[in-house]
C-alpha cells in the first residue's frame, strides 16, 4: 500500500487528522483527542487492478501485466480501502454518562485497487 | 495564493471535518452531538477514571493517589494477526506517533483468547525483529506456557522485561510471534472469527522525567 506523495498519482492512502478541539467536540469526546480520517485516492491503471495492496512481488507484477494485456477495459477499477482498524472512543452521552465503545473499521490503514 | 503544500485547502479541510463528524455520529448512533448541561473539567474526568481503574487495593504503600495518577498511564493496543505458518501466529502492534514522549514501561501484558483444542497446548511467545521470521529476523523468547483445555478463554501473559528496549527505541511497531508444537490454526480461527477476540497488549508506562544537568564552574 502506498502513502500519497507528490511524485505519483497512483492509488494511495492520504492521511488527515481531525483534532476534536478544531471542531469544538473536545467537550464531549474525552478520548482520543482526534480522529485519523485517512482516505484512498488516486488512479488504478489496469495492470494494478484486482491487486489490493498493489504489486507485492515480481511474480505479482508479471501476472498483472499478463492480465492487463489479455483483459480489455471492460470495467472500472477503484482505489478503495483494503485494510481498516477500529477506533476506541470514550465520550459523554446525552445523559452525561461516560461511555466507552470500540467502533470497528474506522481508520483506513491501507488502500488498493479493487 | 501561496499556502503550506502539506496542508489541505480550506474547503477540503471543511469537507473532511464534516465527513469525520458524520461518520462518528452515525457509528455512535447519535442524531446530533450530545450537549452537556454542565461542562466537566477534563482533568477531573481523567482523575476520576484513573481512580476508578486503579482501585484502592492496588495503590502501593507510601504513594498517595494524586502522586500515582501523575506518574503513569496505560496504553492498550490491539493486534493485527497473520498466520506465517501453521504453527506460528504473528501479532503486529502499532503505536501512535503522538506518543513520542520519552516513556518507561512498567508492566506489559499480552491478552489472548484461547480455546485449547486438544488435551493441552504449549505456547511460546517471541519478540520478533522488524519483518518477523519471514525476513530472517532475530527472535527473543519471552515466555512459554503449557495450557490445558480447562484454561480456555481469555488468558494474560506477562511480557517484561524484553519489550522495555522496544519502547526506548524509535520504532512504533512491535511484533510478537506465537508458536506451538502443534497446529495453531484453531487458535487463529478463534482470533479471526470475532473482533471481540482480537488479541491486545496492555502496557503501563511512565513519562520519563527530564534529566537534571548539573553544571560545574
Amino acid at each position: 500500500s502506498l502513502r500519497c506523495s507528490h511524485n505519483s498519482n497512483l492509488c494511495c492512502r492520504k492521511d488527515y487528522y481531525v483534532d476534536f478541539r478544531d471542531i469544538g467536540w473536545n467537550d464531549w469526546i474525552i478520548k482520543p483527542e482526534g480522529y485519523q480520517i485517512n482516505y484512498c485516492v488516486g488512479q488504478c491503471p489496469l495492470h494494478v487492478a484486482g491487486s489490493p495492496g498493489m504489486a507485492s512481488s515480481f511474480h505479482t507484477a508479471v501476472f498483472n501485466l499478463v492480465k492487463a494485456n489479455n483483459v480489455q477495459a471492460s470495467g472500472h477499477s477503484c482505489c478503495v480501502p483494503t485494510r481498516r482498524r477500529p477506533l476506541s472512543i470514550l465520550y459523554f452521552d446525552r445523559n452525561s454518562n461516560i461511555v466507552k465503545t470500540d467502533i470497528p473499521d474506522m481508520i483506513v490503514d491501507a488502500c488498493g485497487c479493487s | 495564493e501561496p499556502r503550506c503544500p502539506s496542508c489541505p485547502a480550506g474547503s477540503e479541510r471543511r469537507l473532511l471535518e464534516e465527513v469525520a463528524k458524520k461518520q462518528l455520529l452515525e457509528k455512535l448512533r447519535l442524531r446530533d452531538r450530545p450537549r452537556l448541561a454542565h461542562a466537566v473539567p477534563r482533568a477531573a474526568v481523567a482523575r476520576a477514571l484513573r481512580r476508578l481503574q486503579a482501585g484502592g487495593a492496588h495503590r502501593s504503600a507510601g504513594v498517595s493517589g494524586e502522586e500515582e495518577e501523575e506518574q503513569g498511564y496505560e496504553i492498550i493496543s490491539f493486534a493485527e494477526t497473520d498466520l506465517t505458518s501453521p504453527s506460528t501466529l504473528g501479532l503486529q502492534f502499532q503505536f501512535s506517533q503522538a506518543q513520542d514522549q520519552d516513556i518507561r514501561i512498567l508492566q506489559a501484558q499480552l491478552w489472548l483468547y484461547l480455546r485449547v483444542p486438544r488435551a493441552s497446548l504449549t505456547l511460546r511467545i517471541f519478540l520478533a525483529a522488524e519483518g518477523g521470521a519471514e525476513a530472517g529476523g532475530n527472535r527473543t523468547l519471552l515466555g512459554e506456557r503449557r495450557l490445558s483445555t480447562a484454561g480456555s478463554g481469555w488468558r494474560s501473559f506477562p511480557l517484561l522485561p524484553a519489550p522495555r528496549s522496544f519502547f526506548g527505541g524509535q520504532s512504533r511497531s512491535l511484533r510478537l510471534e506465537l508458536e506451538s508444537r502443534g497446529d495453531l490454526r484453531d487458535v487463529t480461527a478463534q482470533v479471526n472469527a470475532s473482533r471481540s477476540h482480537q488479541p491486545f497488549l496492555v502496557a503501563k508506562v511512565k513519562v520519563k522525567e527530564p534529566e537534571h544537568h548539573v553544571a560545574k564552574r
